[in-house]
């Protein structure tokens, strides 16, 4: 499956609904210290279905919100849909049917989730499993954060095994 | 699926000292199960030797040798799993200008069968991409993008 | 030495804050002891602000801006210790074109009073060098000084 | 106090007797991946009487000989000995009078070290207070690894203290 958008709405630095198109082949992601490069990889990692806050570098989930600056007072929903094409590889099997799919996930200060597939109310977990055998779930090979390539060198070998396990 | 983990493990094997061959032009490396005995528990432990280089615990290479190590068995997991989508951010950062240039090589050969989307300050890697989005915040505390340019 | 601890720590602080607001144009961060009751063992906990942004715990800041402030601490260790020789290891990796100026100005006027070894992949970097030393291998395995340039 | 020279023979990747001289001012030690710059901060470390070998990133002393190249084989002994100038602020106090100094280390495959100061035998404990409160021991703030900004804003707490105190 390849990403066709993401849209973030309070998601972190990204107080405003901002989208992003993106394309086959390869699309950078360029921008000064601090100015929201990451922050789009945490929300993919989030709307996928990410349960640990400290893998997005929160503290608690709460912090993923948008929680002001000196121009904007604080939100109190973030939400981030994804909108996949199906390029014939796609594997959550249950839409290989399917030329195009979306997952959204919102969560509110007052600590309540929605889940959506296609606009469809679900849960994490129907989420979760969707990206599973992808790679790109946490962990996986798809998606290679800032200290992924560190981690991999200086893993325990048992750590290490994890990620020949997410592709087997 | 100790079966399943030794076909995989082995695929990854074959694609990883490839890759590595050729990132590092020459050398050679491996990745070998700590237990062979016992593949369904066992440690994946990483050996490498760059070119005209002795055999030596992975510690003492240098910190663009151990990038390069983790981009190869990253990228053969994905080679083998053909995979569709790979989000890297910022990996490129340790490489010298040489390694820069394998590099982008490999992610314009990848990006035939894979959607790549890339975080990076490099302008050399900046310039294989197809498409450029521009973040930016100011001090408004509030991200933006301000442009999208195509190569 | 339960004093003299308190006492560098309050010069380190005000250097830390005023090297903060220089290196991110604004903003402002401080030092402070987990336990004021008990400084002999109290932690320390960094907390920063870069300007335009709401005060939040240090892990959500990115990658160049948790390395500026690291630099901005060891560094005003340094002043306050007026130290003589310091060895910075390619430290300036994750930050972006302004903040190398930033960086690279800061380390032209500590070279007044200190001698600085850097380590760098950054052509700006060694812009500000008054001697570069360049180290080759090849593919022998050994270590060459090739070149020591004045600038 | 300042270094003047570092002189390198055996020490890592440095096979060959190698001689570094340093000025005042600013000198940027360049080159590619794995080359052996950062082997110039490892035995700088090494030289000021580091312990742990870990911290040089060897899992033993001994890694830090010359272990062999496809061109030449393993050395017998690895030398480091560092030149320094006093420029007036020199710590090490029985030597505030001097204008210039200088440490060597070595260490043979056999296992046995030896120590000096301006070429006469001491301990290694001998070097180490030398350089006490010079913040350029080990987790000191004069020498800044590769890996130190990452640990000091992940650290904890109380390692972080250690830094002021070497300070103190
Ligand atoms: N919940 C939130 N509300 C507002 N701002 C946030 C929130 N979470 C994180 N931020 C801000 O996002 C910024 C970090 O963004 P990000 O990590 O994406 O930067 P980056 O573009 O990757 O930078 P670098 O090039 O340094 O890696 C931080 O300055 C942080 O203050
Ligand atoms: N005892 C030894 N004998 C021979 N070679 C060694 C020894 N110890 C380390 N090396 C070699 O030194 C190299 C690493 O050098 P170093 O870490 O100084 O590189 P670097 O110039 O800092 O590179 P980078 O820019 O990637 O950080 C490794 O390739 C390693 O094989
Ligand atoms: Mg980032
Ligand atoms: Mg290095």
């Amino acid at each position: 499956m390849i990403i066709d958008k993401i849209e973030l709405s309070g998601f972190k630095s990204f107080a405003e609904k901002t989208l992003l198109q993106f394309h086959k082949g390869i699309t950078a992601i360029v921008g000064p210290n601090g100015c929201g490069k990451s922050n789009i990889v945490d929300a993919v990692l989030w709307c996928i279905g990410a349960r640990n806050a400290r893998n997005l570098r929160a503290r608690v989930m709460e912090d993923v919100i948008f929680s002001g600056s000196e121009e904007k007072r604080p939100l109190s929903m973030a939400e981030v849909t994804l909108f996949f094409l199906n390029d014939g590889k796609l594997f959550p099997t249950n839409l290989k049917e399917v030329e195009e799919f979306s997952v959204t996930r919102r969560l509110y200060r007052s600590g309540e989730s929605e889940f959506l597939i296609n606009n469809s109310p679900c849960r994490l977990k129907d989420i979760a499993e969707l990206f599973m055998g992808t790679g790109l779930g946490e962990g996986g090979y798809g998606i290679i954060e800032q200290d992924k390539v560190n981690w991999l060198i200086s893993a325990h070998p048992r750590e290490r095994r994890t990620l020949i396990e997410e592709a087997a | 699926t100790s079966q399943r983990f030794v076909e995989t493990y082995k695929k990854v094997r074959e694609s990883f000292k490839e890759l590595f061959s050729r990132l590092f032009d020459g050398g050679k490396a491996d990745i070998i199960l700590s237990d062979e005995n016992d593949p369904l528990n066992s440690g994946i432990e990483i050996i490498a030797q760059p070119p005209g280089k002795k055999l030596q615990n992975i510690n003492l290479l240098s910190g663009g040798e151990k990038a390069l190590i983790a981009i190869s068995l990253i990228v053969s997991l994905f080679i083998i799993k053909k995979g569709s989508l790979c989000i890297m951010d910022e990996i490129d950062a340790p490489l010298d200008d040489l390694n820069i240039t394998r590099f982008t090589q490999l992610l314009k050969e990848l990006s035939n069968m894979t959607q790549i989307i890339l975080i990076t300050h490099n302008k050399r890697t900046m310039e294989v991409a197809d498409i450029l989005h521009g973040i930016t915040m100011e001090k408004s505390g509030i991200s933006k993008l301000v442009s999208v340019k195509l190569s």
